[in-house]
């Protein structure tokens, strides 16, 4: 099946989401 | 177990895999049975998604602030940090030394490649594990005897981690680590 890939820049922009506060 | 899964939350970015934080304080002085180190060793959070790990770890201590002998361990849900768990009875790990000021950015990086899926060796990694007071790192994998998949996350490591020239890494199966419980031995890689 597919995996679930991220990088560590997208990891990184997700920390200053709204829904991660 | 009667406790309720952990799911991604509406517009959250799931994870391949649920992950535990674990902690676990070392008693220097007396040997450690499996028995006591799981006592000593506690549940801290299990997340599913991206935004999840972030709303917990970005109020998390950073291991370079914490003194003592302190682990953080990081297991994929249902793996328990200890040699015991079927997922490690046959598996090792890398063991990685950094110099003092490193461990925090590094730990960080290791756990973002390990939530990224990006060791890319299937079902192989358990979990990682930082020993504040050596300033080491372990990652966990569940099959010490396949060299391929070894060799494969001790490259991604080297990628991931910006490893400083001189960083000291061994690999030791689990079963050795029983055998002798001592830190590093006598065959180290250094990256150069």
């Amino acid at each position: 099946g597919t995996r679930i890939m991220y990088d560590r820049k997208f990891l990184l922009e997700c920390k200053n989401s709204p829904i991660a506060r | 177990s009667k406790r309720k899964a952990v799911i991604p939350g509406p517009a959250e970015h799931p994870l391949q895999y649920n992950y535990t934080f674990w902690y676990s304080r070392r008693t220097p002085s007396h040997p450690t049975s499996s028995q006591s180190y799981e006592q000593n060793i506690k549940q801290i959070i299990t997340f599913a998604s991206v935004e999840q790990f972030w709303r917990f770890y970005s109020h998390m201590v950073c291991p370079g602030d914490l003194t003592g002998h302190s682990d953080f361990h990081l297991f994929k849900e249902g793996i328990k940090p200890m040699w015991e768990d079927d997922a490690n009875k046959n598996g090792g790990k890398w063991i990685i030394q950094l110099w003092k000021g490193l461990a925090s950015p590094c730990w960080e990086n290791l756990i973002l490649a390990m939530l990224g899926e990006q060791f890319m060796v299937g079902e192989e990694i358990c979990g990682a594990v930082v020993f504040v007071r050596f300033q080491e790192f372990y990652i966990w994998n569940k099959t010490a005897s396949d060299q391929a998949t070894t060799a494969r996350i001790r490259d991604t490591l080297q990628q991931v981690l910006n490893l400083p020239p001189n960083t000291i890494m061994e690999y030791k199966t689990h079963t050795d680590s029983i055998k002798m419980p001592g830190r590093l031995g006598p065959q180290r890689l250094l990256f150069q």
